[in-house]
């Protein structure tokens, strides 16, 4: 017996709305301890992985360990259905589940919409993903660094990110001509104007703008977001969902020729 | 120019 009740459902709508851009299908695997999901672009240049503590759910029950192969673009047709303030509840009975139950619940527990989607047989193609001391952290404003993505999108197609112990650069170079945004750390209350850089070591990298504008879809998750950066190594984004869990992504630089 | 590699050349492959 598989059975996860998010008390607000809107959460798994929207990770599903931030990650339909950038893969197709994920296999989810559930087990005791939370659900969890890693999956990489069709270029393999991107990746994003999902982890879902069983704490952040109301209910959770999951006897054994299963792998549930979504179509994602079809998740979110049934997801659709579901209202944004609404429970939604995922279940299976099965030890090899070929669907998954969907329930939807409104605050009054006057309307209850009931799905089953069919599930597939995925390849798994994981990556072990070391855990990592980041040379440069920064977390800002979710917000502030999707627009700052957005901004400099329309001059280049890509962005170097270079830190500093003081401040965080944003630089373009393209056919029209060239600029940047640096961002200062800033101790405010505030989330929206807070910056808070964390740098072991400077680091200068450079990134495909349309993978971060795809990462960006998140921002509902969060009002913050973590860069978590070293040389030569992919940028790892971070969405931390309440005291659920994380949507995390992965980025592999771009590299002179 | 600037190129860019497979995530798997970073993480090994479970």
């Amino acid at each position: 017996m598989f059975e996860a009740k998010l008390q607000q459902g809107v959460i798994f709508k929207k990770i599903v709305d931030a990650i339909k851009d950038l893969v197709k299908s994920v296999n989810i695997d559930a087990s005791t301890s939370g659900l969890s999901m890693q999956a990489m672009d069709s270029a393999h240049v991107a990746l994003v992985s999902l982890k879902l503590n069983e704490n952040g759910f109301k209910d959770y029950r999951c006897d054994r360990p299963i792998t549930l192969g979504l179509s994602i673009e079809n998740l979110s047709k049934i997801l659709k259905c579901a209202g944004n303030d609404d429970t939604i509840t995922l279940q299976t009975d099965e030890e090899e589940p070929s669907s998954l139950k969907f329930f939807f619940e409104n605050q009054q527990a006057s309307k209850i919409s009931e799905f089953s989607l069919n599930l597939m047989s995925l390849d798994s193609e994981s990556l072990g993903i070391p855990d990592t001391d980041y040379s440069s952290v920064i977390q800002m404003s979710s917000a502030e660094f999707s627009r700052i993505c957005k901004e400099l999108s329309s001059i280049s197609e890509t962005v170097e990110i270079e830190t500093s112990k003081e401040s965080v650069k944003f630089s373009v170079q393209g056919d029209i001509g060239a600029g940047s945004i640096t961002v200062k750390n800033n101790q405010s209350d505030k989330d929206v104007d807070r910056v808070d850089l964390q740098i072991d070591q400077p680091v200068k990298l450079t990134f495909a703008l349309r993978y971060l504008n795809m990462f960006n879809k998140a921002v509902s998750l969060s009002s913050t977001v973590s860069l978590n950066m070293s040389e030569e190594n992919p940028l790892m984004v971070e969405y931390k969902i309440d005291d659920l869990g994380s949507l995390r992504f992965y980025l592999a630089p771009k590299i002179s020729d | 120019n600037k190129n860019q590699n497979s995530l798997t050349t970073y993480f090994s492959n479970q």
